[in-house]
């Protein structure tokens, strides 16, 4: 029980690391037991240290920075326990572009997981396989329409 | 890629029939504000078994239900379905597709079916375990919520690590 | 007492149905005392009617309709107890292109205020009198670039 | 245009002192994440006496110190000046142009000044009372907090719209 568990926080911890670095192109994450002599009962730190500044307490990171390391801990938890598919709601919607960017390869470069992400940004938009545009040309009621790539990143 | 398509009807704005083609493993759903896309990510979890109103953004379960505008009549029932490939036999059940489907009436009774053939919720639970999805909170991501990942307190978050272990 | 607030909330109220018209190109929106006999203890209800939709509980509104009441509310309440400034941080960052055009011009036109507003939307750099850059080229030492409107919003 | 200029030293990120002149009734800042916008927002709220940390994204009150890069020294103190053109006479002192500092050092010795003049936080307070500013929670918007106003149960709604009564 207490060695499945550690197994599985090593895994995570991991690929935490990993999936941060992917998304922000350098800096470093960690996970700390906040009592590593009681693992079971122990609560859960989380480190972050974006790129080129210290490492800090997650509260004093800035919305974009939180949003990013939050976006990396879903992607580390989901290779640790892959899903064939996932909805994402506009999740990048703090991220300025260049973080999107690096948001939208990481998703296309993603094996294994089928995403359907719900954005307003181009970064996001471009890197899809296929667009989906949801309107109301009668008030009140939803429908699609079919909108190929180009004319719908305007 | 698993989703084949999805269809609602009646689901929330969805007031008539639409079916989305998922064709491809990056999905991108665009549009204006209020134009209907965080519901269909409630439609999912909905067909998927999601029971809480408050995760569906409703007050109660007949919320889901087209509720009419100044120039339609509020539809009786809602339903959605979503076809799944299963080729690759994640699911186990025998069909190479497999078709999930909900349906709730403005009475309060509940549908459920796979392909086509009635079943329980239970079923449908029961079809989905293991694949990770459906009730385990991190392959669907509500708007705004991606936040939560990080705000919970120490003993939260290690509740989030032990469900992933 | 009980009438000043009775004046108040009037007010407030009247101008929320104003700001709201104003953001959204139509549509209203309401407050409503739960309990109209009792003025003073009365908890308040907010309505929204976003254009051509049915009058809705703020719970069923999607996140950029609620974003929009929210920013019309807060300046309802500005009309009513006005402030020489305010800084606003990126509070339309759930709304679509067309509302994030209407917020920008509704900025521009409010007299009396002036608005120091931290964004990463077009529609509202484009409407600003001054554009200031925050850029950290030193790591984790943030510095100030002057721009121009034209370079900051390719 | 109330606003002349604002004036950061040693305050989070800004390591090196820092004018913003702001030349304008709608003056936007713009940057990448995590470049410092929001610590400007915060210099603003802290020197007109904000006293809570939380609301300054920090757990104690030297968090708004600047703390050092791998290739700078933490700073010794954090100081912000905020200058008002007073010219309409909107603050009751004679100038036509107010300065207010605030400045605080690692010991947590804090000092405070009106147009160079030491003072106390409450002179800062009165200074700025009757303007609609400072305390009152809704001329400072932070981000990710404007759902808020809307969020409060009716009971806390209404006491928003007592204090603007
Ligand atoms: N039962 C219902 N009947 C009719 N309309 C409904 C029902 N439930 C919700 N709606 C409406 O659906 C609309 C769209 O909601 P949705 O949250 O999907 O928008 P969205 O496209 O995600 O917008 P945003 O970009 O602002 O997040 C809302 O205006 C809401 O009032
Ligand atoms: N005392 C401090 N010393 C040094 N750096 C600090 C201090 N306090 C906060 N910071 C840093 O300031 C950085 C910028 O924060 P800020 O919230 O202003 O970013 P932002 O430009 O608003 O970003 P976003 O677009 O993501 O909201 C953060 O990386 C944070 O770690
Ligand atoms: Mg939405
Ligand atoms: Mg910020």
């Amino acid at each position: 029980m207490c060695t499945q568990f550690s197994e599985q926080f090593i895994k995570i911890t991991e690929s935490f690391r990993d999936t941060y670095v992917s998304l922000t192109g350098g800096g470093s994450a960690n996970i700390l037991l906040t009592d590593p002599t009681d693992v079971l009962e122990s609560g859960i730190e989380i480190e972050i240290q974006p790129p080129g500044k210290k490492l800090q307490n997650i509260m004093l990171l800035s919305g974009g920075e939180k949003a990013i390391a939050a976006i990396a801990l879903f992607f580390a938890l989901l290779a640790v326990r892959p899903a064939p598919f996932c909805v994402l709601d506009e999740i990048e919607a703090a991220l300025d572009e260049g973080n999107v960017a690096r948001f939208a390869s990481f998703l296309r470069n993603y094996n294994d997981t089928q995403f359907l992400v719900i954005t307003h940004r181009r970064g996001t938009m471009e890197t899809a396989d296929a667009l989906y545009g949801v309107t109301m040309q009668e008030k009140g009621v939803s429908k699609l329409l079919s909108l190929n790539l180009k004319e719908a990143s305007q | 890629m698993i989703l084949k398509n999805i269809t609602l009807q009646g689901f929330k704005s969805f007031a008539d029939k639409i079916t989305i083609e998922l064709d491809g493993s990056v999905c991108a759903i665009v549009g204006p504000n209020g134009s209907g896309k965080s519901n269909i990510s409630d439609a999912i979890r909905w067909v998927l078994g999601e029971q809480s109103v408050k995760s569906l953004r409703g007050s109660k379960m007949e919320d889901v239900i087209f509720s009419g505008t100044s120039t339609r009549k509020p539809s009786g029932f809602a339903e959605v379905t979503l076809t799944l490939d299963n080729s690759r036999e994640l699911l186990p059940v025998d069909f190479s597709e497999v078709a999930i489907t909900r349906r709730v009436y403005r009475s309060g009774e509940s549908e459920y079916f796979i392909n086509k053939a009635p079943c329980r919720l239970k079923d449908i639970y029961e079809l989905m375990m293991d694949t990770g999805l459906g009730r385990d909170g991190y392959s669907i991501i509500g708007q705004g919520k991606i936040d939560q990942i990080l705000y919970a307190n120490p003993e939260d978050r290690r509740s989030i690590f032990e469900e992933a272990s």
